[in-house]
């Protein structure tokens, strides 16, 4: 059956982006059949994987507000099993544009799943895809909230510095109280600590924080801090194929397989 | 005259509240009385300046919505000279509270310079302050936008990364936009590049293409990655305060010179 994962963390800059394109790309390498959704009016993930501009004409703001189809909206990447529904500024217009549609946090979940009342795995990306993974803007809005509401269970990235637990227990409630109004089947995938550094003590001391205050969510894989990863969305392409051998790939091919383990035995 | 400015980016996580707090603390260090205002419902500037939750009872939230005078929102922090209105979640619910208000975006700025009609030098902030700096959100939403209309100038801090140049048309729309339709006063008082690692090929890179497409905007000044800045914030101090000597406040004293000196011949 398809699964969703919604990438998010309200804290800017953490690795949301680089992520998603990169567990994406991991996945799609071992075979899965991968759909990415740039959810961000910034389009970072979409510029990651190579979407020109010109190549947006249809994006994530069509597909949510119901003037394109899936099946419109997806478009192929230079990855194999990796698609992707690229997004640009279109997309900053929409809260605005939806804030009386009673589905306005539906749309994105209505988009893959089909409209409701539509049987479980009939959607138009449960046909398609094995795994969705949904990138989000650096906030907790209606953007992000739709995410949530469309995902089966949320992936936080956390970056090893000493603000990302602060913003930590209002995400944590935000997944709380879309669990309890909008989605109960929404759970933490899991938390990654990224841009890990270990000669660095106080990314040390951060990851160690998190790991006891927040236990087996947190995957035993981290992320480390690795200037190939940054450089890669300039060439267009995820890490995997910039430089599959770099400590940056490895370990979200490490990921992958923590990530697919998890959902073999929840 | 009092002089206030939106440390402003909507890309996440490129330095804006470590901006604030150190080029705020800098200004304060040579004299000027600053004013910190965290317009960020994280809250990370209020909790790098030492103030603690249960300080936060009256924040830049009921300094918006008229429930608290600048009087009453403002403390003192560690730093002489330096104040700040914090910020907690409460925030978080402004937008939708006031969506529908008329003066939505001027709110911050009636409480700084007094309501409509006031002549001008004789708001609350301007007896009090030669400076305010703004932190604002990683997002182009209400909060930014009553950030900019009611500044002088907009500081944008621009990580040194790949990523960094793909948002910056946007935000400069948005700024031209606020000046043309809410505050005609406004430009950019400066462009400062943050984490700039000279061992990195790609850090050079970013920052050579900055300055050539944007010239003289930018700052000579840029602030170098250096790990005493991130570790401040967990002893809730500026870096001048917990390391005067250190690269990270040695960059910033040289930006507050900069600053003065663009305020002096603009
Ligand atoms: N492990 C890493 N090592 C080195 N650089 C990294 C790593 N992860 C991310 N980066 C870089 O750090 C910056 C921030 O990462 P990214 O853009 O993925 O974060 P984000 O959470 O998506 O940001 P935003 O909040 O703006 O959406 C980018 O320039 C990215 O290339
Ligand atoms: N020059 C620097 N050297 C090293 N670390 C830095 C530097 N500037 C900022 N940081 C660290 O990088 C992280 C991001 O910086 P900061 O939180 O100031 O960015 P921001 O733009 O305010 O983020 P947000 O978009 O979430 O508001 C923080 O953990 C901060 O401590
Ligand atoms: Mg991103
Ligand atoms: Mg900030």
């Amino acid at each position: 059956p398809l699964r969703v994962f919604a990438v998010s963390n309200q804290k800017g800059g953490v690795g949301k982006t680089t992520t998603t394109i990169n567990l994406g790309a991991a996945l799609a390498a071992v075979g899965r059949r991968v759909l990415l959704v740039d959810l961000d009016p910034q389009g970072n993930a979409s510029t990651g994987l190579g979407v020109e501009r010109r190549q947006r004409e249809t994006n994530s703001y069509h597909l949510l507000s119901g003037r394109a189809s899936l099946e419109e909206a997806a478009q192929a990447t230079a990855s194999e099993n990796l698609w992707v529904v690229p997004a640009n500024s279109d997309l900053a217009g929409l809260d605005l544009e939806i804030s009386d549609s009673p589905r306005r946090a539906h749309l994105l979940r209505e988009a893959l799943r089909g409209p409701e009342g539509t049987p479980a795995g009939e959607g138009p990306a449960d046909q398609r895809f094995d795994y969705v993974l949904i990138d989000s803007p650096p906030s907790l809005n209606l953007l992000t909230i739709n995410a949530m509401t469309a995902a089966d269970g949320v992936v936080v990235p956390l970056q090893c510095e000493f603000f990302a637990l602060e913003g930590l227990s209002q995400l944590l409630d935000t997944i709380d109280r879309v669990k309890k109004t909008l989605n109960r089947a929404l759970a933490v995938q899991g938390v990654v600590l990224t841009m890990y550094d270990r000669r660095n003590s106080l990314s040390a001391q951060v990851a160690a924080d998190v790991r006891e205050y927040l236990g087996g969510v947190v995957y035993e894989t981290s992320i480390p801090r690795n200037v190939r990863l940054s450089e890669a969305p300039s060439h267009g392409k995820p890490a995997l194929l910039y430089d599959r051998a770099c400590a940056g790939s490895q370990a979200y091919l490490r990921l992958a397989e923590e990530v697919l383990r998890r959902e073999r035995d929840p």
